[in-house]
């Protein structure tokens, strides 16, 4: 509560007309933004706790056969504010040989596909596999073309997120093969950006 | 060759390689007019209108009276003088002269393309100028054009203050009687209709024909072609104003870097941080300015189900899949071991997790 309350309360002030409109001093609107993103931080955190223990299987009858032998684990999840600027260190910190866990969760009351875009630091063979249809996920490699800043990844991974359920989540594991494996997989190479001649 | 086509399984873009431009979109997944797939030309720009007031555009000794140099030669608007000298600033949008036409960010050259195709998207990356780009994106499964664009900083040693638009421009017939006809969200729920240079409720006097035809988006403005069943539809990631000053066109307010304080109390120009130009008075503060980046989507549709398509796609971009991250290798091996036993069960030996 005192998380969520923080978050509205910050919410709540910077619906004022000056915050919205960005008609104050410069120095008013950098304060806005610091009290957002104080709360911000704090839900973040709450989330990826929170978020950890919706994802493991509630209905025990049926999922019981495959998670017997499995350790239940206090998950945490994190998020990456700037996704929107291809920074996310979760993601761009994985080193050949490594694996994260990347979980999407809908919050539509409809089941929905949609393309998934993670920022990566190296252009390793990466490939993607879907926990819930425990299969390989068909997955692009491509030269970020709209890196606005200096954290932005040069990469960007991008996979399809098939019918996430509604009000659910579908979880991927993003592995970048090591140097050994590289060659085996059929995770695609980056595809680089080519120019276009002038027309002649 | 002449033109550079990308698509999706819904959706293809033509670019015009002469200008670097966008110039048609194609649903595939959509019967136009005789038959064939749904198509319109669409041409999209970066411009900008010079902010009134702004001293760059007469010399410096304008800045004692902030009027705009150009209007002593414009038969003054019918407003008293006091009005007329209202420079545009953080509370208000006001180009330099109303007959204004905005000057283009990539000027005469010819915008650079290069092009990434992958297997589940394409992307063109177009440089119109030192300080505008933009990633046009099409994507399998859905029929929208994406639009990622980035802007700034935006010059100002001109001493020119700067309304920064992103324009599209088709063959939509969208007025009557030579007034353009748009639509804006309100608030994300219901569209205003909104004609050129009229109010339905009162007798409009135009004293502004560029701000005063701006209106508040909170998602998303489109234009209809009932004629020709066909809807242009521009959503935003933000608020933003957006307008439709002629039949076809829709423009869209992204950046402002201003160099005056428009006198509504701010006392300060709408510019970015702190420092200040040696040959200005201390009140206009000149910054790095900032670099803004954020998205417009574009959804051509017929007007039958433009609404639809519409609300669909708002759900979808204002609820957007959430992802969530985690590399502790605890947590990777909780999932490969659900993974495998799943695999294991399910007698698929080939998906096993390697």
């Amino acid at each position: 509560d005192h998380v969520l309350f923080q978050l509205t309360a910050a919410v709540g002030l910077v619906n004022h007309h000056d915050a919205i409109t960005g008609t104050s001093k410069q120095h008013v609107a950098d304060d806005y933004v610091k009290i957002l993103a104080k709360a911000v931080t704090s839900a973040e955190a709450l989330i990826g706790k929170v978020y950890g223990t919706s994802l493991l299987p509630q209905d025990h009858t049926e999922s019981d056969k495959y998670t017997k032998d499995v350790p239940v684990l206090p998950t945490v999840f994190t998020m990456c504010r700037l996704y929107n600027e291809s920074v996310c260190t979760a993601t761009q910190s994985l080193q050949a040989g490594e694996t994260a866990v990347v979980a999407v969760y809908n919050p539509l009351p409809r089941a929905r596909t949609q393309q998934v875009t993670l920022p990566l630091n190296t252009h390793a063979r990466v490939s993607v596999f879907s926990v819930g249809e425990t299969a390989l996920v068909t997955s692009d490699l491509l030269a970020n073309q709209n890196q606005v800043s200096a954290e932005s990844a040069p990469y960007s991974l991008v996979f399809s997120a098939q019918n996430v359920p509604a009000l659910g989540s579908a979880v991927f594991l993003v592995r970048l093969a090591d140097k050994s494996t590289a060659s085996q997989t059929d995770a695609p190479a980056v595809l680089k950006a080519e120019k276009v001649p002038v027309e002649a | 060759g002449p033109h550079l086509t990308v698509s999706s399984d819904q959706v293809s873009v033509t670019f015009n390689s002469a200008t670097g431009l966008l110039e048609s979109i194609t649903r595939l997944d959509v019967t136009g007019a005789e038959g064939k797939p749904l198509t319109a030309q669409v041409s999209q720009d970066f411009a900008y209108y010079k902010s009134f007031g702004s001293p760059g555009i007469g010399n410096t000794a304008t800045l004692k009276d902030t009027r705009d140099p150009h209007l002593k030669n414009i038969q003054p608007l019918r407003d008293a003088d006091s009005v007329n000298n209202q420079p545009g600033g953080a509370y208000l949008m006001r180009s330099a002269t109303p007959e204004e036409v905005p000057t283009r960010l990539a000027a005469e050259k010819k915008v650079d393309l290069s092009v990434v195709r992958g297997r589940g998207l394409s992307e063109v990356h177009q440089q119109f100028s030192d300080y505008a780009s933009q990633v046009v994106r099409v994507r399998d499964g859905s029929p929208v054009v994406e639009l990622e664009w980035t802007v700034g900083p935006v010059p100002i040693n001109d001493g020119i203050g700067k309304e920064v638009i992103s324009k599209f421009t088709s063959n939509l017939r969208t007025g009557e009687k030579g007034r353009s006809k748009c639509f804006t969200d309100s608030n994300g729920r219901e569209f205003m209709e909104r004609v050129f240079n009229y109010r339905p409720t009162w007798d409009l006097e135009v004293y502004e024909p560029i701000a005063g035809n701006y209106y508040p988006l909170t998602a998303a403005m489109y234009i209809q072609d009932t004629t020709h069943d066909q809807q242009l539809a521009v959503l935003t990631d933000r608020s933003q104003g957006g307008a439709s000053l002629k039949s076809g066109e829709m423009e869209l307010l992204i950046h402002r870097r201003l160099v005056v304080d428009d006198n509504r109390g701010v006392e300060e120009a709408l510019n970015e941080t702190t420092g200040g130009m040696s040959h200005y008075p201390d009140w206009i503060r000149s910054g790095d300015g900032i670099t803004v980046t954020g998205k417009h989507y574009l959804l051509l549709s017929s007007v039958s189900d433009g609404l639809k398509e519409v609300r669909t796609l708002m759900d979808e971009l204002y609820l957007p899949l959430v992802p969530l991250f985690s590399a502790e290798p605890s947590t990777v091996k909780h999932f490969e071991a659900l993974a495998t036993t799943a695999a294991a069960a399910a007698g698929s030996a080939e998906n096993k997790v390697n």
